[in-house]
């Protein structure tokens, strides 16, 4: 509402052609892609999960959103009516797609639409946001590539192999508890255009020919699809379950599992981790140690009753560089029902105290059950332990996109005295972490120096 | 960003488009967009978001939940949708071309 379209005259420095008349083919929609959402979003807790293209306080009435869920996994394939001389002028690189499964977890992805639709193309037509592929189930993606409302529809593209269009946006915007996730929810392209096809030759002979022109999947074919992991340190990350808590964890010795205290909280308590490699459904661990409430590091160790053979174990790493690409592992958002997601940003501040890191920031989205998961550089050295996003108390928002880790190099010391030596003592210092660490960790400012008197 | 994204900018930014749908002869009644991708030029097939075409389902939005088809014919929608779309200039359109050539060339007046 109120953003009318407007006569473009030209797009980047190029003259815009005006708008061409098209003809509805067909809707498509892809039953797979349904059944996952069904799955992920159709829960008993369904009715935290919004999709509307609007915030959740705007004023879009129940029909109008009841309509947009409706509609959110179908799509339209539309026929351009060009004049001969134009449609000879028309031709392009042929597109190509990625088979569905072959695009990893953490994968960079670009997503290309125009925010607000039709709104002042001139300006808005294609703006491109980059990202990774967050997360999977299906033909069900989640991107942390920044979308807008107007987005949907808009192609997203691997990397490598450069430009295979991997899928479509589905919903730019989500929102749990109306919180705004941070994720853009993508049907896949491949099992789309296949839908495409079916229904081309089932609908009239004269569309069937249009069938054969819709683009080639790129890569391996349908048989033999190429069912890529995601990079091997995202393997460290673990779901880990304390009675009715749960949350992320990272695997850093093959007996030893960190994660927060406010994921376990209680020394000698049961946890259940389950590790993203398939061998291992589920493990039974005990909180060997807890930092008191007191302390500001929020961490527990889980100490499992048997090896976790075949997991990678991330490299600490011992520099941190802020601006450097980082990404976190964890099951924020889906929990059990989705594997963990990656997301993607960069190391926004390391906040020193006595030249000693004590707490990184980051821009990657963080949500509910991230908690305790790892945050590694781009080449897979383990840099932290999320501890928190960040909520403002008198509005009640909450910001995935700001922060906060434990930075592996104040555990590390203590983590590898305990795998060594069985020795406690180096984690219980963390329980006796300075004044300046505190104020740090409850946001506070630095505490001022007294000015001393001149007399 | 533009060095790892290079190739598949350029596709995007080829492939992307705008797509309108309204009333026929009811300006006022409002339009509806999204964005699309385009599949093929000539001749030019587009794939878009469905969202916008539920105020022209014959049947209502109803239909999308009902059924459990993978495909809806374009007579779903009444007669009166008009569809447009809209892209930038293209590498092949004479637009295009003098943007996409090699950097340092031109076509200088004779």
């Amino acid at each position: 509402a109120g953003l009318e379209p407007i006569q473009p005259t030209s797009y980047r420095g190029r003259p815009l052609k005006p708008p061409h008349p098209a003809e509805l083919l067909l809707l498509l929609s892809c039953p797979a892609f349904r059944e996952h959402f069904a799955r992920l979003f159709g829960s008993e807790a369904a009715e935290q999960w919004r999709f509307a293209s609007a915030a959740p306080d705007s004023e879009v009435s129940e029909d109008e959103e009841e309509d947009q869920l409706r509609a959110l996994s179908w799509f339209a394939l539309l026929r351009v009516l060009l004049d001969p001389e134009e449609e000879a002028v028309e031709h392009g690189k042929v597109l190509a797609v990625a088979p569905l499964g072959t695009v990893p977890k953490g994968a960079p992805l670009l997503a290309c639409g125009s925010p607000f639709g039709a709104f002042c193309p001139d300006i808005f037509l294609n703006t491109v946001s980059g990202g990774v592929l967050s997360n999977a189930t299906g033909p069900l993606l989640l991107t942390d590539a920044r979308c807008l409302p107007g987005t949907q529809g808009g192609g997203v593209f691997s990397a490598r192999p450069p430009g295979a269009l991997v899928a479509l946006v589905a919903a730019p915007l989500c929102w749990k508890s109306r919180e705004w996730v941070g994720l853009t929810l993508l049907c896949a392209a491949a099992p789309l255009l296949r839908a495409a096809r079916n229904a081309l030759s089932r609908l009239r002979p004269s569309a069937a020919s249009l069938a054969s022109l819709l683009p080639p999947e790129v890569g391996a074919p349908w048989g033999l699809l190429l069912r890529d992991p995601g990079p091997p340190w995202a393997g460290a990350a673990v779901l880990v379950e304390c009675g009715t808590v749960w949350g992320s964890g990272v695997v850093v010795a093959p007996r030893l599992v960190v994660t927060c205290r406010h994921v376990a909280p209680r020394k000698a308590s049961r946890v259940l981790v389950r590790p993203t490699t398939p061998k291992y459904a589920k493990m039974w661990g005990h909180v060997i140690f807890a930092t008191q409430e007191t302390s500001p590091y929020d961490i527990a160790v889980v100490s499992l009753e048997e090896d976790l053979e075949g997991v990678p174990m991330p490299m600490p790493t011992e520099h941190f560089h802020e601006g450097e690409a980082v990404s976190v592992v964890g099951f924020g958002v889906f929990g059990q029902a989705c594997g963990p997601s990656v997301t993607s940003g960069i190391l926004s501040a390391v906040v020193q105290v006595d030249d000693t890191p004590v707490m990184l920031q980051t821009t990657c989205a963080v949500h509910g059950g991230s908690s305790g998961g790892p945050l590694f550089s781009c080449s897979g050295d383990l840099l932290g332990i999320v501890a928190s996003n960040t909520r403002d108390n008198n509005t009640g928002a909450t910001y995935p996109h700001l922060n906060f880790s434990i930075p592996i190099t104040v555990l590390q010391p203590a983590l590898q005295q305990y795998s060594q030596a069985g020795d406690l003592s180096g984690l219980q210092e963390l329980d006796h972490a300075t004044e300046p660490v505190k104020v740090v960790w409850r946001l506070q400012r630095p505490l001022a120096e007294t000015p001393r008197s001149k007399l | 960003m533009r060095r790892q994204w290079g190739p598949a900018m350029r596709v995007a930014e080829q492939a992307g488009c705008v797509v309108r749908a309204s009333r026929a002869g009811q300006p006022e009644a409002g339009s509806w967009s999204c964005s699309g991708v385009i599949l093929s030029r000539s001749p030019g097939l587009v794939l878009c978001h469905g969202d916008i075409f539920t105020p022209f389902m014959r049947a209502g939005s109803g239909v999308l939940t009902a059924a459990a088809a993978a495909f809806l014919p374009g007579d779903s929608c009444s007669d009166d949708l008009r569809v447009h779309v809209q892209w930038g200039p293209t590498a092949s359109s004479p637009a295009g071309r003098a943007e996409w050539g090699r950097p340092g060339l031109c076509t200088p007046q004779c």
